[in-house]
């Protein structure tokens, strides 16, 4: 464990929190994307399928981070589309999940690095990552602006892949680990971040509110 | 060389 990776779990958590509370203390979903969320679900299950296999005791903090990616991205699902759907702005959140999913299973057949069903899971889940914050930043330019709180949940979600990106330069530099899928995925998720990190950079921390076309 | 360990971060 490094501090760049710590301070990516970290800002992810810190991520997942910041969208609950918005959902849960507004009592709205408004400028939220709710196929986002559900990709996001999608790739927690793929990934920690190990948990649901052969279910260990919760031994370390690990498999406690797991559990609470799960249950929290679950729970924000329901809250969307059931408990505050009457909020959920569905006609913005038009960007079609499938022609996310499809290439991502995809390509996950064909560059992997193990042909076996939980390193297919895994790979799809890392693939699909990348692109999951698609709807949410498509939802943003179709309604032409972003919540302050959106938009720090968004800050939170785009910094924790970015040091995960230094996490794996740290590792391998000093554990000469690398991890190839992991860290071209990670790279393309954080590029497609740079035009709204520049937004919240020029614009939230100054304390104005993101309105598109910039 | 660098190693392609297993995926052991979350």
């Amino acid at each position: 464990m490094n501090i760049f990776r710590l301070f990516g779990d970290l800002s992810h958590l810190a991520a997942i929190a910041i969208l609950l509370l918005k959902i849960w203390k507004t009592r709205s979903c408004a400028g939220v994307s709710g196929k986002t969320q559900l990709l996001f679900a999608v790739c927690f299950i793929t990934r920690y399928i190990d948990l649901f296999l052969h279910f260990v005791s919760l031994y370390n903090t690990e498999k406690v981070m797991k559990l609470i990616y799960i249950s929290a991205s679950v729970f924000t699902c329901y809250l969307i589309f059931f408990k505050f759907k009457a909020t959920y702005d569905g006609n913005h959140d038009s960007m079609r999940a499938e022609f996310l999913i499809v290439p991502a299973a995809g390509l996950a057949c064909l560059i992997n690095t193990k042909f076996d069903a939980i390193e297919i899971l895994w790979t799809f889940s890392i693939y699909l990552e990348a692109v999951a914050i698609l709807p949410q930043l498509f939802l943003i330019s179709k309604t032409g602006e972003a919540e302050t709180i959106t938009s720090h949940y968004l800050f939170a979600q785009g910094s924790y892949r970015a040091l995960y990106i230094l996490n794996w330069i740290y590792r391998y530099h000093y554990e000469s680990h690398v991890d190839t899928i992991a860290i071209v995925a990670g790279v393309v998720q954080t590029i497609l971040y740079c035009d709204f990190f520049y937004l919240y950079i020029t614009k939230v921390v100054k304390g104005q509110k993101i309105v598109l076309p910039a | 060389p660098p190693t392609q360990s297993g995926h052991d971060e979350l």
